[in-house]
């Protein structure tokens, strides 16, 4: 348990350098994914407004409609405030929706935060990343509040092959 | 005769006229690309003198959301930036780029969490953006299709690329097997395959292009709206089908319609660059056109189309141009021979429904 993302590939693909590990105190910028309220009423309400055979066609929300809608519980919000901020992480910042959280903090407190983690930088093309190396975890009593936490894994796409793709399948 | 896609060759094969452009005053679209590029002004405004004769048009971006960065611009943010303002002509343009992201950000995930804090957006997002299904947690995945979700409701149509590899293909010890991309195979968004012209000279019909993304999600299932469509195709070439075990019938299939993908004319730093191909060119077409049917839509007093995947299928490709020749790349082994799936009459996961034909999809969306 404890483990939001245990399928989520966590090898680097080829074409990023290893630069070494993260100062400790260097600071990072972590998203918060909250556990939201009535995705199913929201599925329902997409499929109503997008069908041209109901009587809801076309009638889309504003952004406050699908704030009210989705927002993530009191309960919810409470517990993942209180852990983040049991680890001094209190420079947060939150969306209209408040189903996300974007927080600064150093990698020290980020690897204490999310057990299992390592923030190493890595390059490529001159484009400098912070990613973990190793899949992290969050505490039990939070682990039901939260979809998942950003900017461990994933890696921007690499686009630059637009041409190359193309010239190199013509000349094949 | 022509020498590669131009916005020209575009309104021809698509039907637009000159007249073809939009006017209302609350209509917008943009295009987001998490490349870490950034398209220049001066190169949208020397193609739109090179390329834009024909048909009245803005020569400038009205806002840019993020950071641009310096030095060169980027290849892929010119095309989407001078092609949806090439087919959706006239009609205010965002761009949402990134370079200035923190080091340790998901720069698609920052466009998702901005999604839920501007109240104001433009009706139509063109995103060239895919990763393999199986690189990414099912975690993440079931919430970003929440997040498409809740764009959906507000009206926003979300058109992603189908990706530039066909059909995929993962090596999975002795067995290989196709390797759907995700936003691509979400079922909450649109997903925009890619084609050429049958003689790449010339306004022709059009085939498959081989690079053309699309297949069966392995993550979610095939939604309601669809799966007449594409039981129909699986009965159709069931005898001509890739073996079951590359692909999941049952998964949400993909892509929902197409463009042309293949040898585009772009202007980037100031270099107009033939050859340039990929759904990320296709794309951005698809989107300025969906933005002159919500401008008609709006000047109507009509709401914005929004998810419009539910509404396509109904139309049972109608207003499309049928692809129906050509294949897209898959495994390259004994079984598959580098062969993905193959277009088909009606629904097909290599085009969809085919390539828009603006007079008649106008007609189609605009009741």
């Amino acid at each position: 348990s404890g483990y939001l993302e245990y399928d989520q590939d966590v090898l680097m693909p080829q074409g990023w350098t290893h630069v070494g590990r993260v100062d400790p105190a260097e600071e990072l910028e972590l998203t918060f994914a909250l556990k939201q309220q009535n995705v199913h009423l929201l599925e329902e309400t997409l499929r109503l407004v997008s069908d041209p055979d109901s009587a809801q066609y076309g009638k889309h929300l504003s952004l406050e409609e699908v704030a009210s809608l989705v927002r993530p519980s009191e309960l919810t919000q409470k517990v993942v405030r209180h852990w983040l901020q049991s680890h001094g992480i209190t420079s947060c910042l939150t969306v209209h929706t408040q189903d996300f959280l974007q927080c600064a903090m150093t990698a020290d407190v980020a690897e204490r935060l999310l057990p299992g983690s390592r923030f190493n930088r890595y390059l490529r093309d001159g484009l400098s990343l912070v990613r973990s190396s190793a899949p992290y975890s969050v505490h039990d009593d939070v682990h039901q509040h939260l979809d998942f936490v950003g900017g461990l894994h994933r890696l921007p796409p690499k686009g630059q092959d637009l041409i190359q793709k193309k010239q190199h399948s013509k000349t094949s | 005769l022509h020498l590669g896609v131009t916005p020209a060759i575009l309104r021809a094969r698509y039907n637009l006229t000159a007249a073809d452009v939009g006017s209302a005053q609350n209509n917008s679209q943009a295009v987001a690309q998490f490349l870490e590029q950034y398209y220049h002004p001066a190169d949208l405004a020397e193609f739109m003198s090179m390329f834009g004769r024909s048909f009245q048009h803005l020569s400038q971006v009205d806002r840019v959301v993020g950071t641009q960065g310096e030095g060169k611009a980027g290849l892929e943010a010119s095309l989407d930036v001078e092609y949806i303002m090439s087919t959706g002509a006239n009609i205010s343009t965002w761009v949402f780029t990134n370079p200035g992201r923190h080091e340790s950000q998901e720069p698609f995930l920052q466009w998702m969490v901005l999604l839920s804090n501007m109240s104001d957006l433009p009706w139509v997002h063109t995103i060239s953006y895919g990763d393999d299904e199986d690189s990414l947690s099912t975690a993440y995945m079931m919430r970003i299709n929440t997040e498409f979700m809740k764009a959906g409701v507000r009206g926003l149509s979300l058109l992603f690329a189908s990706g530039d590899s066909g059909a995929g293909c993962r090596h999975l010890g002795k067995e290989n097997s196709f390797r759907p991309s995700f936003p691509a195979s979400s079922p909450y968004v649109t997903t925009v395959g890619g084609t050429s012209f049958k003689n790449p000279f010339k306004v022709t019909y059009e085939v498959t292009d081989y690079i053309s993304g699309g297949g069966f999600s392995n993550v979610f299932k095939m939604p309601g709206y669809q799966v007449g469509a594409v039981n129909g195709y699986l009965n159709t070439v069931a005898a001509t089908l890739p073996p079951q075990s590359y692909f999941n019938t049952s998964g949400r299939a993909y892509p929902d319609m197409a463009a042309l993908s293949d040898n585009y004319w772009v202007v980037t730093n100031r270099v107009p660059l033939p050859w340039v191909s990929g759904t990320s060119a296709s794309t951005p077409v698809v989107g300025g056109m969906l933005s002159l049917i919500n401008d008609q839509r709006l000047l109507k007093g009509l709401p914005a189309l929004g998810f419009l995947n539910p509404r396509l299928y109904k139309l049972k490709g109608q207003p499309l141009f049928d692809v129906t020749e050509g294949c897209h790349l898959g495994c390259l082994d004994e079984k598959v021979q580098g062969k993905g799936f193959c277009a088909a009459p009606a629904w097909d996961p290599v085009t969809g429904w085919g390539t828009p034909n603006y007079p008649a999809l106008l007609a189609a969306l605009l009741k």
